[in-house]
């Protein structure tokens, strides 16, 4: 369904691809990091985007995380937030994101 | 207005009131907190509350603070997430829980 190809699609042509919300604190964080780190990445703001509840939706089959922030690096599948942080702290986070030309 | 004098209630009758969004992760944590410190406190969900609006709103025009979540201690206003967090980690937490009668 058109969601999906569109997750999908923003995943796949997108180094780092961040699908958030835009009054999330957990989102900011994350953005924040990318930001902070010089990273090239892509957000989708599904509370703003049109059809944003759909995308979630999608992205909840596809990935089986319901919640924002949805973070893909390389195409690959992250997680939200503590995933995010967890990595970083891991000294996993610029690693990830060198191999996936963000950096 | 009705939505203001419901907050101030809220606020005046209980030790630790908690203005919060049931899917926020940023109300989840000062939530656990408070239940890991033992203390009682209240909590409002202000998107499943039927005037939560109103009263994000009142809350605003009150404390200048339009954001979720939204801490009063002993009726004192001490503020968002950041704010719950940084008086734990410098020691003031417990004791302003304690003098409040929450602890
Ligand atoms: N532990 C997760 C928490 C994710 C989470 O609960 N996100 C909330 C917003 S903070 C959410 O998506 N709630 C449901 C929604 O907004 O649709 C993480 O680290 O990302
Ligand atoms: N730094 C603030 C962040 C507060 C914040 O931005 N909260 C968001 C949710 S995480 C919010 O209230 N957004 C607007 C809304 O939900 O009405 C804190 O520590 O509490
Ligand atoms: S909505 Fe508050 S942290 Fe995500």
């Amino acid at each position: 369904e058109m969601a999906l190809a569109k997750a999908k699609e923003l995943v796949s042509s997108n180094p780092v691809m961040v699908f958030s919300k835009s009054y999330c604190s957990f989102c900011t964080r994350v953005k924040q990091l990318l930001s902070q780190l010089g990273a090239n990445y892509k957000v989708i703001e599904l509370d703003v985007e049109s059809d944003g509840s759909e995308i979630q939706s999608a992205l909840a089959e596809w990935t089986a995380q319901r919640t924002v922030p949805n973070v893909f690096i390389g195409g690959n599948h992250i997680g939200g937030c503590d995933s995010v942080m967890g990595r970083h702290n891991g000294g996993k986070l610029v690693p990830l994101l060198t191999e996936a030309g963000a950096l």
